[in-house]
């Protein structure tokens, strides 16, 4: 992954995929 | 939890959790979400040499003259499909891992021999991370009356693993890997569509599907081994912001 990879947003769609 | 019961099976001869569903007593299979962070995946496409070792390709040579038939099974019985997935510090994988433990202790509380594998906290980039892989071949001694399943196109094109099998092991149904894209409906509704293995990317993020099988090692003793069924794309949306914002900013540095 390269440096602009945002792990928040990443971390964010993990959340949501549980939430579902 | 509650609900797996540890079965035996013959052919291979392994210990698996199963649950009841309506259709009968299935083998119990669990979802975890994550990005991938490394993989070895198919197609295989060229050949090194079996001393070598297995690089990041995972391909195999042929060479049985000089009696080096034995040491080519060795290394080949030992190649695998194989993925490594982060969820970059999310509290999930602290859950999950705390779930596996269970699982596992499901299979110590229903024997007396289950030697279990030392789970190290594996780390990626200093957070959490899980992988699982999944092997090409049986060993045909394990599985004597079971018939060789070929192997799909899209994982050996080339027929490099089919001629490498030789007598000695098998490739089976549950040595494949479902590869293949999860897809939303508008009404909800969720549907697997096949994909072709090369498409999955570093970055992506996915759905695995992994089984607890364990494993004979010893006289009546097994170890337990998380093993892949099947890798699902659910979105490369932020990988491919991220290449974008990567171009973005080699155009804007000449």
């Amino acid at each position: 992954m390269n440096r602009f990879f945002d792990a928040n947003d990443a971390r964010a769609q993990i959340a949501k995929y549980i939430m579902n | 939890v509650s609900a797996l019961k540890v079965e035996s099976f013959d052919e291979p001869k392994t210990l698996r959790l199963a649950v009841d569903t309506p259709d009968g007593l299935e083998e119990a299979a669990f979802r975890v979400p994550g990005f991938l962070c490394s993989k070895t995946l198919p197609p295989i496409l060229r050949s090194v040499c079996a001393r070598g070792g297995i690089d990041g390709s995972a391909s195999v040579t042929i060479d049985d003259r000089d009696g080096r038939r034995n040491e080519v099974v060795e290394h080949a019985k030992k190649l695998r499909q194989h993925v490594k997935v982060t969820a970059f510090g999310s509290t999930l994988y602290s859950t999950l891992q705390e779930k596996a433990a269970d699982i596992f202790k499901v299979f110590e509380d229903n024997s007396h021999h289950i030697n279990i594998r030392p789970s190290d906290r594996k780390l990626w980039d200093g957070e959490i991370c899980f992988d699982f892989h999944s092997r090409y071949f049986t060993e045909r001694k394990h599985v004597p009356s079971v018939k060789h399943a070929p192997f799909p196109q899209e994982v050996d094109p080339l027929h490099i693993l089919e001629d490498l099998k030789g007598e000695d092991l098998l490739h089976l149904e549950e040595n494949d890997v479902q590869y293949c894209e999860k897809v939303y409906g508008d009404d909800g509704s969720v549907s697997y569509v096949a994909m072709d293995p090369k498409k999955f990317q570093v970055g992506d993020f996915v759905e695995l599907t992994v089984t607890f099988v364990c494993h004979p090692v010893k006289k009546n003793e097994f170890v337990v081994i998380p093993t892949l069924r099947a890798l699902a794309l659910l979105s490369s949306e932020l990988r491919q912001q991220s290449e974008q914002r990567l171009r973005e900013s080699r155009d804007r540095q000449g």
